[in-house]
This record gives structure tokens, C-alpha cells and sequence, in this order.
């Protein structure tokens, strides 16, 4: 038997919208110690990690290891049934064949239930090293969001170099070139708006900027966005979930010519 | 995914 309570429901809805648009059909990972997905996006050239810790959910029991294959269109779409202040609970048999989203309103007076089929969905599990990263920038997610954006109206990719000086994100295309920089700053009374810059070396990777865009999806479920990089290894941009969790990216660096 | 090397190839599988 699996079960998990929610309080703040629509964070997995914002979750599925985070990860839908990569990944078609993926496992959903439960055990005692939470709820966890790791996926390739169809084109196997990026990696989502997410998990989040049973003690951060309201409510939770699994009583043993349970793999709940799912469409997370399908699953994205029963999301956007329940309320932004509904309590969300999951429910699944150890042997059964779909999961239960029940939704309750804050004032207990709407009380729902969908049902999604579950599917057998083959996937290996990648272990992921520990690594020592040449540098980690910290900064708002909303401003990597937009910067990811408003590159892409100039060009495909992205070049990310991290300085002393600052972290710049680059690009150039048919119509032109554009560079964003931004500096290291912190800000005691708003610190949701500190940029913190980590670097043991400069480094400067390029990445398709159509996958960052879609990480960027990630951005309401933290104020803060974490890029950490070295030389010739898959960048990882992560979004901690408060109390929770966190997700996780990982893109391979385009190789130069 | 022209230059790119697949994402599993910087894992191990378990």
C-alpha cells in the first residue's frame, strides 16, 4: 500500500508541468524514503532527477518499494482538476493497476477523486557520480528564465562562462548576437534575488538553449536556480523544493566542431 | 542529437 498526503497539492502539479514537456511516460519511484523519478527525455540527451522526501509530505506510507509507470501528460492533466489550495492525497495497491488522486477543498466541502491507469514502462536507472563541480552559480530562477528566453529569439544555443567576474550567457544566430552578464550580488533583506557565484575554475560550456527553456518550466516551484558546471560534463540546473526536494537537470554540452 | 553525446554515456547504469 501506497499512500501520501499533500497539503500544498498543487506542487505536484507544478512538478508534472516541469517535467511533461521532456518526458512522455515515466516512473514514478515510492519507498519509505519518498516519492522519486528519474527519466531521459525522448531524445536521450537530458536527464530529470526529482525527488521528494516522505518526511516532507503530510502524511506517508509505503510499505513496500513500488514502481508506478505513468503518462505525465495523462497525470498533468488530473492535475489541473484540482484546486491551487486543494489537499492532494495519492493512493495505489501494492499489485494494482492505477493510482488514486484524491483532492480535498480547504474547507472540506468538494472532496474528489480521479483514477489513472497505471502502465509497465521500461527504464534503467542511471546512477548519477558525485561530483566536484568547476563552478555553481546562484540566482533567481525567474532571471535565468528569461534570460533562457530572450535568447533564444537570437539563437539555438547558448554559450555559459563563469568568471570571477560573472556568469555571461551568450548566443549568436542569422539575425544577430546577444550577451547577458550577470554579476555576483547579495542581498540580506531579499534573498530569493542573490546571485551567488562558487568557482574553483572558469568554465564555459555551450547547450542547446530549446532544453534550458524547458527546465526553465521548473521556475514557480523555487526562487532560486542552481547551475553548476565543469569542463565537458552534462550541466546540472536544479530547483530545491522547499522542505522537500528538489529537481534536477542534467544536458549534455554541445561538442565542438 | 548532432553534437551531442548521449546523457547515459556520463552515467553508470545500475
Amino acid at each position: 500500500m501506497f499512500e501520501a498526503r499533500l497539503t500544498q497539492g498543487v506542487l505536484l502539479r507544478k512538478l508534472l508541468d516541469s517535467m511533461k514537456d521532456l518526458v512522455q511516460d515515466a516512473n514514478f519511484d515510492c519507498s519509505s524514503t519518498g516519492f522519486a523519478l528519474q527519466a531521459m527525455d525522448s531524445s536521450h540527451v537530458s536527464l530529470i532527477h526529482m525527488q521528494l522526501r516522505s518526511d516532507g509530505f503530510d502524511h506517508f506510507r509505503c510499505d513496500r518499494n513500488l514502481s508506478m509507470g505513468v503518462s505525465l501528460n495523462n497525470m498533468a492533466k488530473i492535475l489541473k482538476c484540482m484546486g491551487n489550495d486543494d489537499v492532494l492525497t495519492m493512493k495505489a495497491e501494492d499489485q494494482g493497476d492505477s493510482v488514486t488522486f484524491m483532492f480535498e477543498s480547504a474547507n472540506q466541502e468538494r472532496i474528489s477523486d480521479f483514477e489513472l491507469k497505471l502502465m509497465d514502462i521500461d527504464s534503467e536507472q542511471l546512477g548519477i557520480p558525485d561530483t566536484d563541480y568547476s563552478a555553481t552559480v546562484k540566482m533567481p530562477s525567474a532571471e535565468f528564465a528569461r534570460i533562457c528566453k530572450d535568447l533564444s529569439t537570437i539563437g539555438d544555443t547558448v554559450l555559459i562562462a563563469v568568471t570571477k567576474d560573472g556568469v555571461r550567457f551568450s548566443t549568436t544566430g542569422d539575425i544577430g548576437s546577444a550577451n547577458v552578464t550577470v554579476r555576483s550580488h547579495s542581498n540580506v533583506d531579499k534573498p530569493e534575488e542573490q546571485v551567488v557565484i562558487d568557482m574553483q575554475e572558469p568554465v564555459a560550456l555551450t547547450f542547446a538553449l530549446r532544453y534550458l527553456n524547458s527546465f526553465a518550466k521548473a521556475t514557480p516551484l523555487s526562487n532560486q536556480v542552481m547551475i553548476s558546471m565543469s569542463k565537458e560534463l552534462p550541466v546540472v540546473v536544479q530547483y530545491r523544493i522547499e522542505d522537500m526536494g528538489h529537481i534536477s537537470y542534467y544536458l549534455a554540452p554541445k561538442i565542438e566542431d | 542529437l548532432k553534437g551531442q553525446r548521449p546523457i547515459s554515456s556520463f552515467f553508470f547504469v545500475k
